[in-house]
């Protein structure tokens, strides 16, 4: 463990609180991909399968079981429980789009050709899009709530700071993973539009808009 | 390349 990955792994909590805390006080889905939550379910459920199989630390543990209680958590409260709030109008990214590519590149590119291995690679895969439908629909409402782009940021930050994490592995550690680096540096990438509209607009105070 | 410890990471 280093201190990259360590803020990396409590960005990504905060983030998931930061989203349970909006809409739990909110009592509001509002301006949130529905289709993105359920794509992270599917993301922690194919790759912390190994809950049962391998115990890294308790840390680990503990970690994977909220990630996996947060995500189904989220999804009730958009789906059953704020469902009057879900605006499903504008949530509109087609999730097979992203299931179906990843899928397949998970059973050509991988580092063994097993059941858990090919899970494990096609949820880092899917991790690298699933911000893809949130990040649609706010381009489509062209913009979010301050609590929703403050989730965003941190959600963002995390595989940010695992790529500083990865190259602090590479040179003190002599591991490095490359799909887990390509797929984290494509997620990443993914939000630097984002990061550069939090930085002007949300840092300075103002409503996070997008030119429609 | 040397692949990092049965995926010792989250």
């Amino acid at each position: 463990m280093n201190v990259f990955r360590l803020s990396g792994d409590v960005s990504h909590l905060l983030a998931i609180l930061i989203l349970l805390m909006k809409i739990w006080k909110t009592r509001s889905c509002a301006g949130i991909s529905g289709k993105s939550q359920i794509l992270f379910a599917l993301v922690y459920t194919t790759r912390y399968l190994d809950l049962f199989t391998s115990f890294i630390s308790p840390y680990n543990t503990a970690m994977k079981v909220f990630f996996i209680a947060s995500s189904y958590a989220t999804i009730y409260l958009i789906y059953l429980k704020f469902k009057a709030t879900y605006d499903r109008n504008h949530d509109t990214f087609r999730m097979e789009f992203l299931v179906l590519p990843v899928l397949v590149l998970a059973f050509v590119v991988n580092h063994d050709f097993t059941p858990l291995e090919i899970l494990w690679t096609f949820s880092i895969y899917l991790e690298s899009v699933a911000i893809l439908p949130q990040l649609f629909m706010v381009s489509k409402t062209g913009q979010a709530e301050t609590i929703t782009s403050h989730y965003l940021f941190a959600l963002g930050m995390y595989r940010a700071l695992y790529i500083v994490n990865w190259v602090y592995r590479y040179y003190f550690e002599g591991f490095y993973d490359l799909i887990a680096i390509i797929a984290g540096v494509v997620q990443t990438v993914l939000y630097c539009d984002f990061f550069y509209l939090y930085v002007t607009k949300v840092l300075k105070g103002k409503q996070l808009t997008l030119p429609a | 390349n040397k692949r990092m410890q049965k995926h010792d990471e989250l």
